[in-house]
């Protein structure tokens, strides 16, 4: 199966 | 404080405390891929790619980092015009809701900062060195443990315990 996956960066 | 109710549910927000609202994280699927290196080496990969090195959502640094996520379970229905659309298909709103409220994300999901290979991201599960490399050592990308605290019926604060320095990170749900 996949994954779902929320990325995000910092700045 | 006041939390605003998520356009999209089972998704996890960064929540903006102090102006009460919301930022859409990026969303994306991966396969867990397994790659080994060099047929007798050693050399072993699995994990999980994000496309590009740089997220479109980004967050300014801060020292308490707050999310949420909705699995929708206490949201009133959004527009009527759905509702009905939803009622002529045979689904009503609370059996919708009785779907929905056994997501329950707790112990489901983590949270890792990204590794980088050739342009994209990339989340380790496993990650060990060839019979040359120097680090034998199984790695996996660096994870961070966080607090969820429910708010109400099917909805959670996550609470990062650590400050996250400036980087790229990713939530995965099992």
């Amino acid at each position: 199966g996949e994954t779902t996956i929320y990325s995000f960066g910092i700045d | 404080t006041d939390y605003p109710e998520p356009e999209f549910k089972n998704e996890v927000y960064f929540f903006n405390k102090g102006e009460s609202k919301l930022v859409r994280l990026e969303k994306s699927l991966s396969k867990l891929e397994t790659k080994t290196k060099a047929v007798g080496m050693g050399g072993y990969e699995s994990g999980y790619t994000i496309s590009g090195t740089k997220a479109t959502s980004r967050i300014p640094e801060s020292p308490n980092l707050y999310f949420i996520f909705s699995n929708g379970s206490s949201a009133p229905a959004s527009n009527k015009q759905n509702d009905s659309t939803m009622r002529a298909n045979g689904i009503d709103q609370s059996m919708q809701n009785s779907m929905n409220s056994m997501f329950d994300p707790t112990n489901s999901l983590s949270l890792y900062k990204t590794d980088f290979e050739k342009g994209d991201r990339k989340i380790f599960m496993q990650k060990a060195g060839g019979a040359f490399s120097f680090n034998h050592k199984v790695q996996s990308s660096d994870k961070f443990t966080f607090s969820m605290r429910k708010i109400k019926e099917g909805y959670w604060e996550l609470v990062i315990d650590k400050h996250l320095p400036k980087g790229e990170y990713a939530f995965t749900i099992a």
